[in-house]
């Protein structure tokens, strides 16, 4: 990486003086001008001599086209970039009314998630909310004087906004292997789907790389993708995106820290605390 | 290193192979000092146009794409006016690439993704500062994973010292590892990225990985930019952009 610009008759000095000149000269295809007079060398190594679609650069499944020195990506939907590496808000013109609505990748491509006790297509229909009962292993309904809202009363071994949650449902160590079916924060707010089209832009959604290694996916259980201290999810609080820890008890045998944090997990730059020069990774693992 | 160890560590690569010496992909570090500013040392980038650069940070294995790494194309590279070379060392080893934003923003803060803090003061020497990249190793081969180490703040008297470097070190140069066993140091492809020191818990860019003579040698120590002299110089280039 010195580059002294002085000459000798070195090998390696001949080499890297070609190698700064054409580095301010090299401008091929990727928008800069280009030198005829280069070697044929330079040339063989700046058009990619091998198919470019042998790299297998579409991802989700996209098709690869090539074109001369390029290529073109022929993504499914709902995946959309110049290598099917983005999603496609299929949601945009979507309102789901009473719920949230859920990027797919089978047609049409999205779903609206129904808060209970409202449904069809667009959540704005409601059903009787404790009619039939929706609270689960044996949870009575209660009804409130607002139509829609409700509340279930769990049998003590139970918990969850329909009773669904059992003791067998607790997250080992740090929760990075929790699979379980709990879906509301410590605060009690319900998660969001992981494939909400609110978190496209989040770097932790169902369309994330090994999303299914950490178990995300078209559901809103609570997950540990990013290895915290335990399960969380992202929710809504006064329109914003926010993350919370959830609800989730750690099995009989582990330990965690108690500590609960509300902040917001894909943040926008404005609310971005200053915390620099404070790396976040946990005391060394014993070997 | 552990992943979010180091999550101030970029690394500055090449779109593209220019030729068989300029490869495709990582060839320098860096060090996320703003959301759109790195700093890295001016050898790396010389005579090299902004457009065949991008900055990836948050990683930690070059070879996999990680689902914490940031990608950033570059808009601006200042080099410091002063930088130059006096048989082959390199003096005011210091250059800023502005990061250009994506979606209205630079790097958003994250776990393994977080700036680091510029130094306040001076540390003393002896202190134990840590060094991280992804350059050679004894092996002689570039690792794919990030490394890192730890090494001692070592004084410019000892490093200038007629069985070291012999007065070749200027002010804008400061000397890490280790004279008595040398072991850790950095090598070739760590080039521009951090040496930092610890305080209070908050971890401090005290020098940018600028030259030595081969690597890890007894006596001839890893030599960092000063980033201390270098302060005022940042601030104002950072100023002078718009944001």
């Amino acid at each position: 990486e010195h580059l002294t610009g002085t000459s000798t008759d070195s090998a390696d000095d001949y080499y890297y003086e070609y190698g700064t000149e054409y580095a301010e000269a090299a401008q091929n295809d990727h928008g800069l001008d280009f030198d005829a007079t280069d070697p044929d060398w330079f040339h063989e190594y700046l058009d990619y001599d091998e198919n470019p679609c042998d790299t297998k650069p579409c991802q989700n499944n996209g098709s690869c086209e090539r074109n001369r020195k390029s290529y073109t990506c022929h993504c499914p939907k709902p995946y959309t970039g110049s290598k099917c590496e983005k999603v496609q808000n299929t949601c945009k013109r979507i309102n789901c009314h009473r719920g949230d609505c859920l990027v797919t990748v089978r047609a049409p491509y999205y779903r609206c998630s129904c808060r209970h006790p409202y449904k069809a297509s667009f959540c704005d229909k409601a059903q009787s909310a404790c009619q039939p009962n929706p609270c689960k292993n044996g949870g009575t309904c209660q009804r409130h004087r607002i139509r829609s809202k409700f509340s279930c009363k769990c049998p003590e071994t139970f918990k969850g906004r329909f009773c669904e949650i059992g003791t067998e449902d607790c997250f080992k160590e740090n929760g990075l292997t929790y699979r379980g079916n709990v879906s509301q924060t410590i605060l009690h707010k319900t998660c969001l789907h992981w494939n909400s089209h609110l978190l496209l832009e989040s770097n932790y959604n169902s369309f994330m790389e090994d999303a299914d290694d950490h178990g995300l996916g078209d559901h809103n259980f609570c997950r540990n993708p990013d290895g915290d201290e335990r399960p969380w999810c992202f929710v809504t609080t006064s329109n914003k995106l926010k993350w919370d820890f959830c609800d989730v008890s750690p099995c009989p045998a582990s330990e965690f820290s108690k500590n609960t944090i509300m902040s917001t997990k894909s943040p926008t730059v404005d609310n971005i605390p200053r915390t620099c020069g404070k790396p976040e990774t946990r005391s060394p693992i014993k070997r | 290193t552990m992943t979010g160890k180091h999550p101030w560590q970029a690394s500055l690569q090449r779109k593209f192979s220019l030729n068989p010496f300029w490869q495709k992909g990582h060839f320098c570090g860096g060090t996320l000092i703003e959301a759109c500013w790195v700093l890295t040392a001016a050898h790396c980038i010389l005579r090299t146009d902004a457009r065949t650069l991008q900055v990836a940070l948050g990683k930690q294995d070059l070879d996999r794409r990680e689902y914490h790494e940031q990608m950033f194309d570059v808009e601006k590279i200042i080099k410091h006016g002063h930088y130059t070379e006096r048989d082959e060392i390199p003096y005011n080893d210091i250059a800023l690439l502005k990061l250009k934003p994506k979606n209205g923003h630079c790097a958003i803060e994250t776990k393994y993704v977080k700036s680091v803090c510029l130094p306040g003061g001076i540390f003393p020497d002896n202190t134990d500062c840590y060094i991280s990249g992804w350059g050679d190793t004894e092996t002689g081969e570039s690792s794919h994973q990030l490394l890192d180490a730890r090494v001692k703040l070592i004084s410019q008297m000892q490093c200038n010292a007629p069985s070291a470097y012999n007065n070749r070190l200027d002010e804008s140069m400061l000397c890490a590892g280790n004279l008595q066993r040398t072991r850790a140091d950095t090598c070739q492809g760590d080039s521009g990225g951090p040496l930092t020191c610890a305080k209070n818990r908050s971890y401090y860019l005290y020098g940018i990985v600028s030259w030595g003579d081969q690597c890890g040698l007894k006596n001839k120590p890893g030599v960092y930019t000063r980033v201390t002299r270098f302060l005022n110089w940042i601030r104002t280039k950072i100023q002078e952009e718009p944001n």
